[in-house]
């Protein structure tokens, strides 16, 4: 949680869309306010 | 002065003004009246987004990954994935309004990520490329741009009516209707402005909501303020501000001013004190009360040039960063403007109290609290020329002293300098304008437009 902001960030499974298919790999994301 | 200044055409490039001048530009946490300043904090230089892929000869719209390499204000530096310490492709763009998203937004809305036409052969394995860099990184937050847009709601609409000082003659106030409403900046119309003969305002007011210059209506009345009588025999109607249905504007839609404490006394009229000249905002001078109004309002005049008659004195509540204890440039290292016939070398307030038969406003009933506000010298920005507030300028922190600002507008002379407050609604960061659509006049001279 960034003390600042509040905002959680969690480590997440993302989709990534390229010509040659579609791949996850796990990036810190947020998803929502807080 | 500065109202001879022409609308300059867009077309001003700040990511490369900042470059070619080697300068930071102060970051959007700095402006607490923003969209995003308190959310900023999450956006930071090593992020990994989606962005438009310009560089494809694809028809279609086509994205890739980009990294963010450096910010500035609004605008961020990218580089594609792929072009490693390779910063000749880098490019800028304003986070706020260009087509950039979270990592995942291409797949969750069937748009495709393709490489960036010039090393889409360099590369022959991207997945295993990408799921090396991108595993453990950042990126966007998904609700970056919602939150955008809700940040940047204004509770004024055009036929909202307020009182607003009256530009022709500063001691008083006037009633207006708003017209115009951009990114917080309002276009206010005197409601006996009159109209020209095709049609156009002759007399216009813009400052922000959040402005000490706007109030309420009846607010006159209420703190003793002098208000001009409308002049009903002149016919707005054929104007579209006041077509709409008039709505008279209430306390709850403008900023809350800090409460003022009159236990052991307040200011009182004949007190000393030095002020921010409100006709010329790069002067502090020696000033005087001259009046002193209900809930904390005071009418101020700058000593040696006032006119007699009033009409000069100008309001300021008593929680104004633009009223200054005496001694406060001594203190700081300012030059302190003086009334004429007295000498830099040879003034001291003691004798000026003495001569004046005045005493000097207590030094506890200014609002100069020290505030962590971030701004440092050199910091690039975009400011209101105060003198025509219609503008919105490049602007640099010339000087930060205590909760004070010394702003120069770039390309003009130091004369135009304007001190504002750390907290004034009338500063924003870099890409403020492209992003809420609002007008940016560049510099004045041979710069860089692209």
């Amino acid at each position: 949680t960034n003390e600042a902001t509040g905002r959680k960030w969690e480590q997440k499974q993302v989709q990534i869309k390229t010509l040659e298919g579609e791949f996850s790999v796990t990036m810190w994301a947020s998803d929502d306010k807080k | 002065s500065t109202a001879v200044r022409k609308d300059a055409s867009s077309g001003f490039n700040w990511g490369c003004y900042l470059e070619k001048h080697g300068c930071l530009a102060a970051p959007v946490s700095c402006f607490r009246h923003v969209p995003l300043c308190a959310q900023w904090e999450d956006i930071e230089v090593g992020l990994q987004v989606e962005v438009l892929n310009t560089c494809t000869t694809l028809l279609t719209k086509v994205y890739w990954i980009a990294t963010v390499i450096r910010l500035a204000g609004y605008m961020a530096l990218l580089r594609y994935m792929g072009f490693e310490d390779d910063d000749r492709h880098d490019f800028w763009c304003n986070l706020g309004i260009a087509d950039v998203h979270p990592i995942g937004w291409c797949a969750v809305n069937s748009k495709l990520l393709v490489p960036p036409q010039e090393f889409n052969k360099r590369i022959s394995d991207w997945k295993s490329y990408l799921m090396q860099r991108l595993v453990g990184a950042s990126t966007i937050p998904v609700d970056f741009h919602v939150m955008m847009t809700d940040s940047m709601k204004c509770p004024f609409r055009q036929g909202v009516r307020v009182e607003v000082v009256d530009r022709s003659l500063v001691s008083r106030t006037r009633t207006a209707v708003v017209d115009t409403v951009i990114g917080g900046r309002l276009r206010l119309i005197y409601e006996d402005a009159g109209l020209g003969s095709s049609g156009e305002v002759l007399s216009d007011f813009w400052c922000h909501m959040l402005s000490p210059l706007i109030h309420p209506i009846s607010w006159s009345v209420r703190v003793g303020h002098l208000i001009k009588e409308t002049d009903k025999s002149v016919d707005m109607s054929s104007h579209p501000a006041f077509r709409k249905v008039f709505c008279d504007s209430v306390p709850g839609q403008f900023k809350k001013l800090r409460t003022v404490y009159l236990e052991g006394g307040f200011f009182r009229e004949g007190m000393k004190l030095e002020a921010i000249d409100p006709l010329n905002l790069g002067n502090i001078c020696v000033a005087s009360i001259r009046k002193v109004l209900f809930d904390g309002y005071l009418m101020v005049s700058i000593d040696g040039v006032e006119i007699g008659d009033g009409s000069d004195w100008f309001c300021y509540h008593a929680s104004s960063h633009a009223i200054l204890p005496t001694g406060y440039c001594q203190s700081n290292d300012i030059s302190l403007t003086l009334p004429p016939g007295y000498d830099q070398a040879t003034f001291t307030w003691d004798k000026y109290l003495e001569e004046t038969g005045a005493e000097a406003a207590p030094r506890r009933l200014f609002n100069t609290d020290a505030v962590q506000h971030g701004f440092v010298p050199d910091m690039k920005l975009e400011a209101v020329d105060l003198m025509e507030p219609r503008l919105v300028c490049v602007a640099t922190v010339q000087r930060c002293v205590g909760r004070l600002l010394l702003l120069h507008f770039d390309g003009w002379e130091s004369e135009f300098d304007q001190w504002v407050d750390c907290e004034s609604p009338d500063i924003y960061p870099v890409g403020w304008c492209e992003l809420t659509g609002y007008q940016l006049q560049p510099p004045i001279g041979p710069e860089p437009l692209e």
